[in-house]
């Protein structure tokens, strides 16, 4: 999903 | 990973690492909002809170302490141990006015309606605006001290990097979120009069006063 992925930026 | 993320990061990591040595060394926190440092603690606590759920990388989960640490070690020597150099009088800003609408609205535009994303998109948003209360603190003093400029440029272009890295994430990677993409743009605006004012004046020996 879009909203696990960004939580691998800062 | 890519340069743009890097610089990014390493950009961020030069403003909070400058704003600590800075305080360290002058025993002074004169000029920072202390209001500002308290909201960016919330940023990064309501953020990180992924370290005992979620593994990315070494490098992730390093830079996530860091990040904590610097940002309580900062509010530690503001308001305990150089407590009386703090210009609380100049620090006025109402952070309850970007406290509340921003956790409304991490309620009302939110990936999924759990615990951990409410509290990542609420940290997204707060910390579009969490630079308010220092900027604010700029315009009324009417003047920042240049170390501070330079604290503000890298924390500035820290946001500004990871919009180039968003849309060369979205042409390599056909990946968007156009939560963290419109709250990095807010957060990037607000910055623009500084960056103005700090090519123009800083960039060339002077020090930051504002007319």
């Amino acid at each position: 999903s879009y909203s696990s992925k960004i939580h691998d930026e800062l | 990973m890519n340069i743009f993320r890097l610089c990014g990061d390493l950009s961020h990591l030069l403003a909070i690492l400058l704003l600590l040595v800075k305080i360290w060394k002058t025993r002074s926190c004169a000029g920072i909002s202390g209001k500002s440092q308290i909201l960016f603690a919330i940023v990064y606590t309501t953020r990180y809170l992924d370290l005992f759920t979620s593994f990315v990388s070494i490098y992730n989960s390093v830079m996530k302490i860091v990040f904590l640490s610097a940002s309580y070690g900062t509010l530690y020597l503001m308001f305990y141990k150089f407590k009386p150099t703090y210009d609380h009088n100049h620090d006025s800003f109402r952070i309850l006015y970007l406290i509340v609408p921003a956790l409304v609205l991490s309620f009302v535009i939110v990936h999924a309606y759990t615990l951990m994303e409410v509290l990542w998109t609420y940290s997204i948003y707060l910390e579009a605006v969490a630079i308010m209360p220092q900027l604010f603190m700029v315009s009324r003093t009417g003047e920042a001290e240049t170390i501070t400029s330079h604290y503000l440029f890298a924390l500035g272009s820290y946001r500004a990097l990871y919009i180039l890295n968003w849309i060369y994430r979205y042409y390599t990677e056909d990946f968007l979120d156009l939560i963290v993409i419109i709250a990095g743009i807010v957060q990037t605006i607000l910055y623009c009069d500084f960056f103005y004012l700090y090519i123009t004046k800083v960039l060339k020996g002077k020090r930051l006063s504002l007319p």
